[in-house]
């Protein structure tokens, strides 16, 4: 059975998932045994949602900026098409002998290549909803990478002003990820960095404020403060990485590494 | 997303298919 990374996805294809694996079981036991019954209208309906899928695809592909989508879902479709076309022509040979074999061998990898082309699809839109989380953080990434420069309480007010809104979307967006994913570990670790940035951030903004204060009165301390700012700086920043690295991650990966 | 319900719709179009298709294989078990 395939492992589905976000519940999501596995709340849609584990269902159509178990049916298939007790298809391919039952065809292994009874091959040649009963006559398959009339398929041509439940074909039929497949057939008009991969039409549907195929149409919104498209259109997600058209629409969207994201070059790696646009460079992975259309090959996903394709096989969609071409499961969808086993099927057909299954329910064709099925008509003309109930019994016969290649027709029940297209049947079952007509809907085995659905349950994957449709999981390869759902994973390529996932990805690049992740993506654009990432994105998110690198742009917090790249306001703490100018923290050690901010030498003025003005520009720490327009630090602010810039990281604050960036750093609250991280924090619901990552907070949303990960009780979407089905990897407990992965969940965990999550949770885990955002409460770590949540503690760290109003320390690094009151480290700043203090660097500046000392700074402003003559600077006697001003190189502690500094290191106590950029350790702060460098500890969200590896709390960052670290969100990103397990954004990336797919139970899929985590087996392979094991 | 329409993505999602456009997958839904396959899934479920897929499953009364197999479900169709395993009811008489069942019988024969």
């Amino acid at each position: 059975m395939p492992v589905f990374h976000t519940k999501t996805i596995e709340s849609i294809l584990d269902p159509v998932a178990q049916q298939v694996s007790k298809l391919v079981i039952l065809h292994e036991e009874a091959e040649d045994g009963l006559p398959m019954p009339d398929l041509q209208q439940p074909v039929r309906s497949v057939s008009n949602a991969v039409l549907n899928l195929v149409k919104v695809g498209r259109e997600t592909i058209n629409s969207s900026d994201d070059q790696i989508l646009k460079q992975d879902m259309p090959g996903a479709l394709v096989r969609v098409e071409r499961s969808s076309k086993l099927l057909e022509e299954a329910s064709r040979m099925l008509k003309d002998d109930p019994y016969s074999s290649p027709a029940r061998k297209r049947l079952i990898d007509g809907s085995g290549g659905i349950l994957q082309a449709t999981s390869a699809l759902l994973l390529c839109f996932d990805e690049s909803e992740v993506r654009k989380i990432i994105r998110e953080c690198h742009r917090v990434l790249d306001y703490l990478a100018v923290a050690e420069v901010i030498e003025t309480l003005d520009e720490l007010v327009q630090f602010l002003r810039d990281l604050s809104p960036c750093l609250s979307r991280v924090s619901r967006e990552v907070s949303a990820r990960e009780k979407e994913l089905t990897h407990q570990v992965h969940a965990e670790i999550l949770v885990r960095c955002l409460e770590q940035i949540k503690t760290l951030a109003p320390i690094l903004i009151c480290s700043m404020k203090i660097y500046i204060h000392i700074v402003s009165q003559g600077g006697k301390g001003a190189e502690e403060a500094a290191e106590n700012r950029n350790y702060l700086a460098m500890r969200m920043t590896d709390e960052i990485n670290e969100i990103i690295r397990v954004l990336q991650l797919t139970s899929y990966d985590e087996e392979t590494s094991e | 997303e329409m993505i999602l319900e456009a997958a839904k719709s396959i899934a479920a179009a897929t499953s009364a298919l197999v479900k169709a298709a395993s009811a008489a294989q069942r019988e024969l078990i």
